[in-house]
């Protein structure tokens, strides 16, 4: 028998949207592509 | 040296962007139907050292039901849904900033079907040259035109045809852009006026159209014109039926109307070489 048990939702990595982002490694999480508005 | 930035592509700044390309490629797209926005596939921005942004967009369009010449804004129309046969736009987009408003400088465009969806039953787009559905076109605009008084239309552009398989042959939908025209014995010629009427007209049916709708458009808006200035005349109305010429329509035969392919005066460097390579793909 299998559960299903809560998972703790992933944090959002930081806005990638400054020079620190070019070395800082969490903000290199993808952030692309976004949201599909109709269909894939 | 630049820095480059890589915003969330769901981020206000590269909604905005994706918002001004989308504007940008419909106004560039003289055939077909209108496209919207699907999804961000990716963006970049590169600030130079004086400030200026270069945005570097990638992003997912797909076919409206709303055709180039229909008013309608985009808002308003509808995506065509999958098993309608799909058409989409992949484009690479590159935008400055100058003075807070976003220019586009230069775009690269392939525009396919997507065939992974097709199914048995599904209706399959037919290339604008098939004769048959050709033939279909005219017999329903026959149709049409045995049903307005005092007007008749003639064939501005065929925008799209497709057909299914049912028992008793194929099943054609094709949808045309009309114009008032001209006719003289057989002939009709469309009027080389501004003002002529034009719509959209939807057929369905087997060799024989049983269903013919046309939606016309609002007139356009003309400025007003003092009877005693001299008016350059109105650029000729393109041919009845529009004829791809370009050397990728005739070895692969086309079966939609594509965004314009590629605008790059400056050669920006900037537009992926990919899609150089899949532009290939009709």
């Amino acid at each position: 028998i299998m559960f299903k048990r809560d998972i703790a939702a992933a944090a959002a990595p930081a806005v990638a949207d400054s020079p620190a982002a070019l070395t800082d490694p969490i903000l290199l999480v993808p952030v692309c592509p976004g949201r599909v508005r109709f269909f894939s | 040296q630049h820095n480059v930035l890589r915003p969330l592509c769901d981020s206000p700044k590269a909604e905005e962007a994706a918002l001004v390309a989308q504007d940008y490629l419909n106004g560039q797209h003289t055939h077909g139907y209108k496209y919207a926005l699907n999804r961000i596939e990716d963006i970049k921005v590169q600030v130079e050292p004086n400030g200026q942004e270069t945005y570097v967009l990638e992003i997912d369009l797909l076919e409206t039901n709303c055709h180039v010449l229909d008013p309608t804004p985009l808002a308003n129309c509808s995506v065509r849904p999958k098993l309608l046969t799909a058409v989409e736009g992949d484009c690479d987009v590159v935008l400055k900033r100058v003075g807070g408003v976003l220019t586009v400088t230069a775009f690269k465009c392939k525009t396919e079907e997507s065939t992974e969806d097709l199914c048995v039953g599904c209706s399959t787009l037919l290339p604008l040259n098939d004769t048959a559905a050709l033939d279909f076109v005219q017999a329903s605009l026959a149709i049409f035109n045995n049903n307005t008084v005092n007007v008749t239309y003639t064939i501005l552009e065929v925008g799209r045809m497709s057909s299914q398989l049912v028992s008793g042959g194929p099943q054609y939908l094709v949808e045309y852009v009309v114009v008032e025209a001209n006719c003289t014995n057989d002939a009709c010629m469309p009027l080389n006026d501004p003002m002529a009427q034009r719509g959209i007209c939807t057929a369905k049916g087997f060799k024989i159209a049983h269903s013919v709708d046309c939606k016309m458009f609002a007139a356009p808006m003309m400025p007003a014109v003092d009877a005693n200035s001299t008016v350059a005349a109105a650029p000729a109305v393109p041919p009845a039926v529009h004829v791809h010429t370009d050397s990728l329509s005739r070895r692969h035969g086309l079966k939609h109307h594509k965004l314009t392919s590629l605008h790059d005066p400056q050669q920006s460097g900037l537009l992926s070489a990919e899609s150089a390579e899949s532009a290939e793909i009709v």
